[in-house]
């Protein structure tokens, strides 16, 4: 563990809880796109498979619960408790190509051919991808609230700060899993456009509104 | 290999 892999798990826990706050509080999950959310929820089921026969550490195995249960929490609070406020018709992302395509690319790019490491590199590619139908559904409604934008800072953080904590693996244990690190340059790479709206605009206590 | 060692990251 280093202190960017820290900060980046905190950031990431901390967008999964501003989300969950944001859904329970306003008790609606206006702009908020249910296709990523389930994205997210196959992410973390196919990487977490080993979450009972691979044991690393209690933190592990900690956060690896909990997000699996709060991203199942979330669908939940999306699909059935607040589903008359969810924006079926702004949320129309092809998020079936992103899946194809993701298992495709895990066929035929991965480290090694067993079902544990397909799936652990199929959640890797998806991960990548996942915030995609999110950020369609804010261009398409041409803005967010801001707990919404705090949540996507916090989630384009997380895996920014993972490339810090890749390099420092790199330089002093001498360890580098290409594919990961490639998908995660591919993750934060996506959010650029929002981090740059998001620092100019929100951090200046504006709404974040995409120009039409 | 590579693929072991990436395993203790969430």
């Amino acid at each position: 563990m280093n202190v960017f892999r820290l900060i980046g798990d905190m950031s990431h826990l901390a967008a999964i809880i501003i989300l969950l706050i944001k859904i329970w509080r306003s008790r609606s999950c206006s702009g908020i796109s249910g296709k990523s959310q389930l994205l997210f929820t196959a992410v973390f089921t196919c990487r977490y498979l080993d979450l009972f026969t691979n044991f690393v550490s209690i933190y592990n195995t900690t956060m690896k619960i909990f997000f699996l249960a709060s991203s199942y929490a979330t669908i939940y609070l999306i699909f059935m408790k607040f589903k008359a406020t969810y924006n079926r018709n702004h949320d129309t992302f092809r998020f079936e190509l992103l899946i194809v395509v993701s298992v495709i690319l895990a066929l035929l790019i991965n480290h090694e051919f067993s079902a544990t490491e397909i799936l652990w590199t199929f959640s890797i590619y998806l991960e990548a991808v996942a915030i995609l139908p999110q950020l369609f559904m804010i261009t398409k409604t041409g803005e967010a609230e801001s707990i919404t934008s705090h949540y996507l800072f916090a989630l384009g953080s997380y895996r920014g700060l993972y490339i810090l904590n890749w390099i420092y693996r790199y330089y002093v244990e001498g360890h580098l899993d290409w594919i990961a690190v490639l998908s995660g340059i591919v993750q934060t790479g996506l959010y650029c456009d929002f981090f740059y709206l998001y620092i100019t605009r929100v951090m200046k206590g504006k709404n974040l509104t995409l120009p039409a | 290999s590579s693929n072991e060692v990436a395993k203790d990251e969430l």
